[in-house]
This record gives structure tokens, sequence and C-alpha cells, in this order.
């Protein structure tokens, strides 16, 4: 009917476009074609996680593009977690100085 | 217990948002956070400490490959304090240098510090008594995360695999998500809204990251294991102490 050749005004954007705009938004290049097609997967992939933990989340959180979403979960636990493993977690509690104030 | 704290509201009590940025110093920061909130509260004095001192003179010697927050205090109590971070800047990698503790005047110092008892409640009395406290989470969720309240599971966040530090700056209740309730096609109708408790926690992503910053938790379910590692500094107010004698 008339209603299907109507415009059905501006279309959702494509991946790659939102990848473009990701890529201005947090001054992102890469230097190679494969490391670029390698980023985009990783980029749809993460925002398909991001609608998943939408949908499963029990609160309020939103989830969806960050600045980390060009990064597998690994990249992201290595660039910005500490992998040191806690095996040097203290058990007495260290009491600091002297008890008198007002010493040197 | 009261209902709701936020340490962000009392005036220049929480620094502004620190960024990490290449560097995984997120221990250090989020120690150095937790004694520029007690300074000011305890000796009403803005401070701003040198996290990059933290850094470098850690006892294991590259701060950027990691640590937790307990060996941020021990660096502090064994160099007697910080210096500024206008005087020792951050500068997001080790300083080829190694550790110039010794260069600059001592801003600010520690008693020690204390491990808090894994109880949500227990850190939230804690919180609103004294300041705010470290934290240490799995940070798994964050990854994607924009804001409100992220409400975790065990098996969607692992709260025993914790692998990043914050600063715990105050918690309170909000409305949770509206939903729909099951029912028969003509008798649908609207869950009422329940409260969600949550965390309100400072990150060290800068300030464009999450809410301005900072993030919330589900509060009362261990989500993400932040009940695993919470530590604060002690930082107490000079008093004189009368000297005990045994009895002879």
């Amino acid at each position: 009917g008339s209603l299907l050749t109507k415009d059905a005004g501006p279309r959702p954007l494509e991946l790659i476009d939102v990848f473009k705009l990701f890529q201005i938004k947090y001054n992102r290049s890469y230097s190679t074609p494969a490391e670029y097609a390698r980023r985009l997967a990783i980029f749809a992939h993460n925002l398909a996680q991001a609608q998943r933990l939408q949908e499963e989340d029990l609160g309020t959180a939103e989830f969806g593009e960050t600045p980390f979403s060009d990064l597998t979960e690994e990249e992201f636990g290595q660039l910005y977690g500490h992998q040191r493993a806690p095996e040097r977690i203290p058990n007495v509690v260290k009491k600091a100085g002297s008890e008198k104030w007002g010493e040197s | 217990v009261p209902s709701t704290c936020d340490w962000r509201k009392a005036t220049n009590i929480i620094s502004s948002i620190k960024n990490q940025k290449n560097c995984r110093c997120c221990w250090a920061i989020a120690a150095a956070d937790n004694i520029e909130a007690l300074w000011r509260i305890k000796h009403r004095q803005f401070v701003e400490v040198s996290v990059q001192e933290l850094l470098d003179c850690d006892r294991c010697g590259n701060g950027c490959k990691g640590g937790f927050v307990w060996d941020a205090y021990i660096t502090v109590l064994n160099n007697s304090g910080l210096a500024s971070k206008k005087d020792y800047p951050f500068q997001g990698h080790p300083n080829p240098n190694g550790c110039l503790a010794k260069k600059y005047k001592k801003v600010a110092w520690i008693q020690d510090f204390i491990m808090l008892s894994s109880n949500e409640q227990v850190i939230a009395g804690y919180l609103a008594t004294h300041g705010p406290v470290t934290v240490t989470i799995n940070m798994k969720l964050l990854q994607g995360y924009q804001k409100g309240v992220i409400k975790a599971t065990h098996t969607s966040c692992d709260p025993q695999h914790v692998d990043h530090s914050v600063l715990l700056v105050g918690f309170g209740k909000g409305k949770e998500k509206e939903g729909i309730r099951s029912g028969t096609l003509f008798s649908q109708s609207r869950k009422p809204r329940r409260s969600v408790p949550y965390w309100i926690l400072k990150n060290s992503w800068g300030a464009e990251w999450g809410e301005k910053g900072y993030f919330r938790l589900y509060r009362g379910n261990n989500s993400c294991g932040i009940t695993k590692y919470p530590v604060t500094a002690r930082v107490d107010r000079p008093v004189k102490r009368q000297p005990v004698s045994c009895p002879p």
C-alpha cells in the first residue's frame, strides 16, 4: 500500500557504522586490515554480550558500548585487572610507629 | 547503620576521579583514594597523595604490573607517609630512577590498616561512621557497564575471582526495573517495583566511564565478591593517651 512507499525515516546504523563512530569517539586505529577485522568481530561479540547481560541483569544496569568494547575479556582482564596472585595476604594487622604522639 | 550514605555529598571529601590508563595500578589508586578521603575527614585538610610513589616504592618493584591494596599501605608505613601528587606526579609507568620517596615532603600518613569483616552490614556501618573503604571485586561485568545497579549472580560474576580494587564511597536504595508480571493474556499486571539496595563505588578509569567515573553494585548478595577484601587505612587524630602502669 501507500504506507510502504513512504520514507520510513533514518535506517538503523549498520555495525560497521557503529564501529566507525566507536573508533572516532575513542581515537582507535588498527595497524592492518586483519587487525581491523579482528577488532570489529570482538566489538560485535561484545555488543551482543552487552545485550544479553542487559536482558539477564536483575538490577537496573545498562550495558553497551564502552571504551573497552574492542577488547576480548582476556585482554580486558590483563590490561585493567591485577594479575598478581593474592598469596601475600597479611594475616596480622600491622601497627605503625609509637603510641606516644608528639615524638618525631 | 543509616539507610543511605554518600560521601560524595560531603564537601571536599572525595577526590576527583583518577585514570590508571595502561598501568595496572587500581590497587595503588584505591589506596590513595582511601587515604585522601580519610585524611580529609579526620584532619579537614585537602590532600592529594602520590600514586606514583606507591608504584615506584612498591617492594615488588613494578607497580604497573598489578598488586593489592595492602602492598600500598605497607609502602606508606615503610616510607612514613606519602608525598603530594603535585611533587611526585603520576606518569602511568614505573619511574626508571626507582623510588624517589626521600626527595619529597610527606603530606599524609597512616597509623595502620585493617581488614573488615566479610559482612555487608558491618562494612556499611564502618563506611558510614569512619569513611570510605577499599574493596576488591570481580570486574568482569564492568567491561560493558554504562549505568545503573549491577545485580550479579554468582554464576554471572564469580565472587571468588576478584581482580580489581576500587573505593567504596556510599550506599543507597533505588527502584528496580519496571517489569510485566506473567499471567493470562488478558490479565497481565505490572509487578510492584521493589527497592534495590546498592553500593556506590569509585573507579579509576576516568570520569568519562560509567556514572561520571562511579558505578553501582547490588548490596546484599556479595555481588562480584565485594566482601572478600574490605580493607582500609586508619588515619586518626592525635590524642594524648594517659600512660598506663602495671601495679607493683
